[in-house]
């Protein structure tokens, strides 16, 4: 499985806006990203989890960190529309992906970068994935610690 | 924006796993997925968001239906050294994905997206995004009317 990651990458430019619990019902998606669609808004990644047992769940998106304010007004206009009980905002996060094409599973490319980050005190703050990455969102500090951790643990930095 | 999208693809053999509450601390995640691939649990979508003012925060993962039972098992075994309050699974969901090369924005390729299963009453139970896709977690039952639906609503049904 080690053999599969073929490198890490990384982004500074990301500020991550999360609305506090949104209710869990049809719409409340599509009320949140047609205002920011129009407002042409660039949204980079965008995370929902499961609705607690109150039924609301938060979600979060990333944005360039020159937009950070113009999204949230955006938001603030639509604040009943969408129903959110509170919008938190961070500036310091960078976005750290491993690459691995051809991953069977995910379980081990994130063990080897879970246990990586965990080793040098690194907090994972957001996790998505898709058919070829892992991608985690940490405070930015940590960036060339995370980079130079992450190379090692998958045997990148041997030449 | 909307030319951008090239296609609609899913997936049936999704079970999506949730622990509910665990610490928001190094070292968490790393003990979710350890055991996961040493068990040679096949992994699909991760995601978590960030914490909540309890400094907990809820992970989901996806697996395929035959693997639920044993990968259960193995975080049963490591509650422990976890610490969730509660283990949370479902078998009847599919995952939905939109595909976008070239998008700038996720922004208008969501706000179509969730616009489009919004209007027919689908609940979106999980969102994930990488560089080329938006991802849904829904119910099985909706699989076919939401496929219909996003076809129409990127015009990817005109011959
Ligand atoms: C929370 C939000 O995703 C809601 N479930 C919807 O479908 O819009
Ligand atoms: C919750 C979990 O991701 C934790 N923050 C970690 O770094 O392991």
């Amino acid at each position: 499985e080690q053999a599969v990651v073929s490198g890490v990458t990384y982004s500074r430019d990301e500020a991550k806006i999360t609305l506090r619990s949104v209710p869990d019902r049809p719409g409340i998606a599509a009320g949140i990203f047609g205002p920011l669609a129009e407002a042409a808004i660039n949204v980079d990644m965008i995370v929902q989890n499961i609705s607690s047992k109150e039924k609301t769940t938060d979600l979060t998106f990333t944005v360039g960190r020159a937009e950070v304010e113009r999204a949230l007004a955006v938001l603030e206009k639509h604040a009943e529309s969408i129903g959110y009980e509170e919008l938190a905002s961070e500036h310091n996060v960078v976005k750290v992906s491993v690459i691995g094409v051809g991953m069977r599973s995910h379980a081990g490319v994130a063990q080897t970068m879970f246990g990586a980050l965990a080793e040098k005190g690194i907090n994972i703050e957001v996790i998505t994935t898709s058919e070829i990455k892992v991608s985690v969102l940490i405070a930015e500090e940590y960036l060339e610690l995370a980079l130079r951790s992450l190379h090692s643990a998958y045997g990148l930095d041997k030449v």
